[in-house]
């Protein structure tokens, strides 16, 4: 369960 | 960025542009749900404003901008435009059965609580059920024009090929988010009874009922 900051998808 | 993400990504910009350009050729936007492009437009609104404040890539800022322009074009010429074209008795679909819901539950769950990232998940949640208007009034009028289906088809399957970038990037990448995986999932189903009308018909316009 990584915690994604940015969120790099559309 | 991997092929299924950057397929889904076509199809995504496929269908808002065949819409934009069916109501603007045929100057008419019956059949069309202004409420699931009003939510379109709410979706886009509420996950982009990182535009404001994150740079990601060229094609990620073109995308949201083209998204968010092309979803506002298309609400303008529905509820403006060619509004004596709408037809707003078949789109009867109570939305705020939707977006209540949708908004508590990005309060609930969320991997943050900062205004940003509630936001951004109120839009993954909202996004998965924006089509209900849409799949509501063709169930309503029992019949749909074939580039509407197209539309439809080319929506549904940008985030089924999400999916698949999902499983790519778990795989790859070794990181997975559950709250846009459940939330895909979800509005991935909700076409499945479309997919399976769109696959089976031959095209010639379509009388069914969702």
């Amino acid at each position: 369960w990584q915690r994604r900051a940015l969120h790099d998808e559309l | 960025m991997n092929i299924f993400r950057l397929i889904g990504d076509l199809s995504h910009l496929a269908a808002i542009i065949i819409l934009l350009l069916k109501i603007w050729k045929s100057r008419s936007c019956a059949g069309i749900s202004g409420k699931s492009q009003i939510l379109f437009a709410i979706v886009f609104t509420t996950r982009y404003l990182d535009l404001l404040t994150s740079f990601i890539s060229l094609y990620n800022t073109c995308m949201k901008v083209i998204y968010i322009g092309c979803a506002y074009a298309t609400v303008y010429l529905i509820y403006m435009k060619f509004r004596a074209t709408y037809d707003g008795n078949h789109d009867s679909f109570r939305v705020e059965f939707l977006v209540v819901p949708v908004g508590g539950l990005a309060v609930l769950i969320n991997h943050d609580f900062s205004f940003l990232e509630i936001l951004w998940t109120f839009s993954i949640y909202l996004e998965s059920v924006a089509i209900l208007p849409q799949l509501f009034m063709i169930s309503k009028t029992g019949e749909a024009e074939t580039i509407t289906t197209h539309y439809l088809f080319c929506l549904g399957l940008y985030r089924a090929l999400y999916l698949f970038n999902w499983i790519w990037r778990f795989y790859f990448e070794g990181f997975f988010d559950m709250i846009a995986i459940v939330a895909g999932v979800v509005q991935t189903v909700l076409y499945c009874d479309f997919f399976y009308l769109y696959v089976t018909k031959d095209g010639k316009g379509y009388r069914f009922s969702i």
